[in-house]
């Protein structure tokens, strides 16, 4: 059950979608699973929906791992999921939230490349996609959307780790997503959790000028860094992806925010500056319970700002 | 299975443009297999880079002859992989 899921351990692919089926189980009237697609090498996409009823409801959409390598944000995915049934009708904001909306989490976006990392490769980044004519395997599925496909920060190269595809949205699982967002229509914020730089970024990636809610976007991202740094210490830059570390074409953030999603952000979880991807298991829940202020700054913030 | 015995992560920092582009460049050498954790984006903020083994000198004499500044975050890259697995291990042996 989920009282006795080890939430301060890695795991594998299959135990998580044990999980999931455990947390809908234990929590029927508001968590629920939807298969949105699936990989690649033919594993199902899975998407929680939390939800206290009502059809038509706007949307809040988490996901994590679309980066398999980094293990700490499919945890930090399990952990949150968890909090989020846990602090209904206790917490105010997050009851508040679930009233209004539904929210929507995709914990492992990549299931193909996470199930490798466990297998083969520890420190496999993109998807296992085939790529015709050459040796090397995988799209950087952050580099395939469409949103300057094709730009700066992203390869034509099918060996390199930012290998954009073919085409955009050529991966299942930036595709399903794709579909999915725009079949609901009322998504309203799309949060997108990777590891480690510690940053909280938003649009845009693939040009340097600032988005038209630049300033609104940036005094959201000011309010979460600084709560999250209040619970350990832990300090995050924040900023538009272009200003902030680089320019990357074809993300999923700029998708969003192209396509109508005001609220677009991107965290970067921590960084101890001495393990990189390899983050010890030990730092799971201080990762994850630093995270969770900043994440619902952000999701209260959408909530008290319809549009 | 894949193994990196051996391989270091290096935690680099350029200076200005100009070492980052270096940074750049060197990790188009495709012959070397570099894989940027994290990449050279602008003066001051830390790059890090998985360097395998048998390059380790010649990349850290590039780095030095070119006065780029790096230290080594993580010394054996299979090392952390392997107290990793022991944990995951000792974890699902653990009654709860």
């Amino acid at each position: 059950s989920t009282s006795t899921f080890d939430f301060a351990s890695y795991h594998t692919l299959d135990e998580i979608y044990d999980w999931l089926n455990t947390l809908v189980a234990d929590h029927p009237n508001l968590v629920s699973k939807l298969h949105i697609g699936q990989s690649y090498e033919k594993r199902p996409l899975y998407v929680l929906k939390f939800s206290t009823g009502g059809s038509n409801r706007s949307a809040i959409w988490l996901d994590t791992g679309i980066h398999s390598r980094e293990w700490i944000t499919q945890a930090t995915g399990v952990w949150t999921a968890n909090k989020i049934v846990e602090e209904y009708g206790q917490d105010p904001s997050v009851t508040a939230i679930l009233d209004s909306m539904d929210i929507f989490f995709e914990i492992i976006v990549n299931p193909d490349g996470f199930a490798f990392t466990h297998s083969s490769n520890r420190l496999w980044r993109k998807t296992r996609s085939i790529n015709a004519g050459s040796p090397c395997v995988g799209v950087d599925p952050n580099r395939n959307w469409d949103a300057g496909f094709g730009g700066a920060g992203s390869s034509s190269n099918p060996c390199s780790e930012t290998y954009r595809g073919p085409y955009a949205h050529s991966e299942s699982e930036v595709k399903s997503i794709v579909d999915f967002i725009c079949g609901h229509g009322s998504v309203k914020s799309i949060i997108s959790i990777h590891s480690y730089s510690q940053m909280l970024l938003y649009p845009y990636g693939y040009k340097t000028v600032p988005a038209p809610n630049h300033q609104e976007l940036n005094e959201v991202a000011k309010k979460a860094v600084s709560d999250l740094a209040a619970v350990y210490g832990t300090k995050y830059t924040y900023g538009s992806i272009a200003d902030t570390i680089y320019m990357a074409g074809g993300t999923s953030v700029d998708w969003a925010y192209d396509n109508g999603v005001k609220y677009s952000f991107t965290f970067e979880l921590r960084d101890t500056g001495r393990y990189g991807f390899l983050l010890p298991s030990s730092q799971i829940i201080p990762t994850a319970t630093e995270t969770w202020p900043a994440l619902l700054d952000i999701m209260v913030h959408v909530l008290e700002h319809p549009y | 299975e894949k193994l990196f015995v051996g391989d270091q992560v290096l935690r680099v920092t350029a200076r200005d443009e100009e070492q980052i582009a270096l940074l750049r460049v060197l990790g188009e050498r495709t012959e070397l297999q570099l894989d940027f954790w994290r990449h050279p984006a602008r003066p001051g903020l830390p790059a890090d880079l998985q360097v395998p083994f048998p390059c380790l000198q010649e990349v850290k004499t590039f780095l030095e002859s070119n006065n780029i500044s790096y230290s080594v975050m993580i010394e054996d890259v299979q090392e952390l992989l392997d107290e990793e697995k022991k944990t995951m291990n000792k974890s699902r042996r653990t009654e709860r």
